[in-house]
């Protein structure tokens, strides 16, 4: 564990419980993608499979379950509690586009052909497009909410921070895991927009909306 | 089925 990716794993505790809370506080998930939210679980669920086969720490696992746990509360809150709230409409991202040809990918390319090892794979791969919906929903609808954009600041800041986790424990470990690096500079590379617009506009105090 | 390796980042 180096500080990369301890503060990485908080930063996406952080989206997770920022979402959640804006959900529960406003009663609402007006401009939350539930589309993305599903993804994420698709996500977790995948990749998390593992609890049932190894045990690494108790850290690891308590927060691969608050992980997973947070994520179909999310669900639930969207797509049952508050679904009158949910904007519909404007979710029209075709998960499929990225569904199937990730999962495709996670079979062609991965480091065993085993199941559980794919599900990993397709899992990483996954994660690294599953914001999209969330941002072309931004994009449809020209703006999004103050606390919407703190939890993409923190999702996003996750995965950058991991690059420098990887980065530290190639230096100091060796450890070099080609697939989850590839995926985390494609996961970057598409906040990148965001986090310009972010910068430039959330933290001077102003609402994020984009020219018509 | 061979189990994959476990890895221990989240």
């Amino acid at each position: 564990m180096n500080i990369f990716r301890l503060t990485g794993d908080l930063s996406h505790l952080a989206a997770i419980i920022i979402l959640l809370l804006k959900i529960w506080k406003s009663r609402s998930c007006a401009g939350i993608s539930g589309k993305s939210q599903i993804l994420f679980a698709i996500v977790f669920t995948a990749r998390y499979l593992d609890l049932l086969t190894s045990f690494i720490s108790v850290y690891n696992t308590s927060m691969k379950v608050i992980y997973i746990g947070c994520a179909y509360a999310t669900v639930y809150l969207i797509y049952a509690k508050f679904r009158a709230t949910y904007d519909g409409n404007h979710d029209s991202f075709r998960v499929e586009f990225l569904v199937v040809p990730v999962g495709g990918l996670a079979v062609l390319i991965n480091h065993t052909f085993s199941p559980l090892e794919i599900l990993w794979t397709f899992s990483i791969y996954l994660e690294s497009v599953a914001i999209l919906p969330q941002l072309f929903m931004i994009s449809k609808t020209g703006e999004a909410e103050t606390i919407t954009t703190h939890y993409l600041f923190c999702l996003g800041m996750y995965r950058t921070l991991y690059l420098f986790n990887w980065v530290w424990r190639f230096y100091f470990e060796g450890f070099f895991d080609m697939i989850a690096i590839v995926a985390g500079l494609v996961q970057t590379v598409l906040y990148c927009d965001f986090f310009y617009l972010y910068v430039t506009k959330v933290l001077k105090g102003k609402k994020l909306s984009l020219p018509a | 089925f061979p189990l994959r390796p476990p890895k221990d980042e989240l």
